[in-house]
């Protein structure tokens, strides 16, 4: 199914997005 | 949850730069050169977080994008 496909492409890049603003806040990688 | 929220209301600041109130795709844009992501991946963000598609991500729908993240994830 592409569209479960596009979903959980979404799901690793919002990941990638919360992550990174957590490492950010916190200053860990 | 109130940790939630505050972690919450950081990154909306974060990301809404002038405390507009909201995070347009231009404030998105202006993180790719503190966040690792390409400018592909965070208008990928914005488009998935912005539920209503109106170009504007209100405090809202980046709340639930965010909770949503974390039920998903062991949080730290």
């Amino acid at each position: 199914d592409p569209n479960m496909k596009a979903g959980a492409a979404n799901e690793g890049v919002l990941a990638s997005f919360f992550n990174s603003l957590l490492s950010k806040k916190t200053g860990s990688p | 949850q109130n940790t939630i929220q505050e972690k919450t209301h950081e990154f909306f600041q974060m990301c809404d730069i002038k405390d507009k109130g909201y995070i347009t795709r231009q404030d998105m844009q202006r993180l790719n050169g503190e966040l690792p992501l390409s400018p592909e991946e965070l208008e990928r963000v914005f488009d998935t977080l912005d539920s209503d598609a109106n170009g504007y991500l209100t405090f809202e729908e980046f709340s639930l994008g965010f909770s949503s993240f974390v039920s998903g994830q062991t949080f730290p």
